[in-house]
């Protein structure tokens, strides 16, 4: 579902040049769940950009169901991204003065669900993450780990056919960050989503059935969670 | 150096009250290294923000130095925050359109200091997160962990007194987070740098004194890592 063909990302010019993506080959089958490490800086976040139909390549080709997403105008990504892909991203990027509730609901607005339809979702979504009673705090009024879970809601709520999570236990303690891990393996297995996750935690990793350690732009190997 | 009496934090009313904070009592001795840990939602922020003189109790009493910080003015308060603290704030609050370097300056203009000596303390401190080269970067052009990166050095660059730090390792990988560690370590036993350290990664938590344990806005038990 997820191909990458020697996607390279180029920052800057001449000297300030910057490498984020090297040369990158890889590919993800449907039901898969990756999880994707290595040092900060090594291009993990500008490839879950790619995977997420949010950036593109400076050469090379990124194919999401067989289609290069390059090809496409910005509209036509929109239209990927609302019907295909749920994203938590690395700084949450919640809407600011919007209620935990109206944000997790927003991937529903999009699919024309009626209100309380996408009310009973989202709700639904956000008891998963532990945020029941939360609901109608916005950003502003939550803690770091509450903000991050309300960004995870957001992701599952559309049940997309892939979900792209950068860091999305970085401010979870353990027993929570298991509970969502729990969350993402049961949407994995039972509902068959595709599940691409940044972490840096190894026991988080665990949960995943592959693991792809990129360094400097590049992947570095991959192997099950035994092997790394 | 840091004492809580007491202390409670209360948002909202009626129904609607939070209680971030609900009776905490604990005391921080000069060049001691503490971490703070608990679930997700549990005032570790909330009590981050007292101490860093961010933030006023609703009632009970907060001394740093032996001052009542609540008696304080806004401006009085400034003050001490420049002359004293570090901060690691959880979600890095970077400047925006500003270069890594001139972030970093920030705390050493106050201080008073010239350009040249600014200049040469901010790249050092660059240096020290492992940052030597990206000066010239806004928080855009910078990965998660980088941008989390340049929150420390700018916490550190004017050796205060006490570094407060919220999560400082929530986005870095496990060789980078014990450099970090090893940086902070060294703070506190060389300069002697008061340390208070929010984290949920035990083995961060391993290179403290003392942990205080917090659930529900109190504290619930403290005791070395070893014991906890
Ligand atoms: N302005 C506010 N209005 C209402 N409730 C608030 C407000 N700010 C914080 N809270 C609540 O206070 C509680 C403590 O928040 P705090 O940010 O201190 O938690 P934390 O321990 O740092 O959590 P995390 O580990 O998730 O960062 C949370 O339940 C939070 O929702
Ligand atoms: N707009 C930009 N201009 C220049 N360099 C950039 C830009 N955006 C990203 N980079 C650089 O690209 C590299 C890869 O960034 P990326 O965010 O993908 O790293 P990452 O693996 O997610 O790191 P982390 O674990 O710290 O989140 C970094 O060195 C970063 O500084
Ligand atoms: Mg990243
Ligand atoms: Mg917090």
């Amino acid at each position: 579902v997820i191909e990458f063909r020697d996607v390279t990302k180029v920052y800057g010019q001449g000297e300030a040049e910057v490498h984020a993506l090297d040369g990158v080959s890889l590919s993800i089958t449907t039901g898969e769940f990756v999880a994707i490490m290595g040092p900060s800086g090594s291009g993990k976040s500008t490839a879950m950009n790619m995977v997420g139909c949010l950036d593109s390549p400076t050469s090379g080709d990124y194919l999401f169901n067989g289609v290069h997403v390059a090809a496409l105008d910005q509209d036509q990504r929109a239209l990927l991204r609302r019907n295909y892909l749920g994203f938590v991203f690395q700084g949450f990027n919640l809407l600011p003065r919007t209620s935990a509730l109206d944000n997790v609901e927003l991937p529903l607005i999009y699919k024309g669900l009626v209100g309380a339809e996408r009310r009973a979702q989202a709700l639904d979504a956000l008891g998963k993450v532990g945020l029941k009673g939360r609901e109608h705090h916005d950003p502003s009024e939550l803690s770091g780990g509450q903000q991050q879970r309300v960004a995870i809601a957001r992701a599952l709520v559309g049940t997309p056919q892939v979900i792209v999570a950068d860091e999305p236990t970085g401010n979870l303690d353990t027993k929570m960050s298991k509970e969502i891990m729990e969350v993402l393996r049961d949407l994995n297995k039972d509902d068959g989503i595709t599940i691409v996750m940044v972490t840096h935690e190894e026991d988080m990793a665990g949960f995943a059935d592959r693991i792809i350690w990129m360094v400097d732009g590049r992947v570095e190997r991959t192997g099950t969670p035994a092997e790394i």
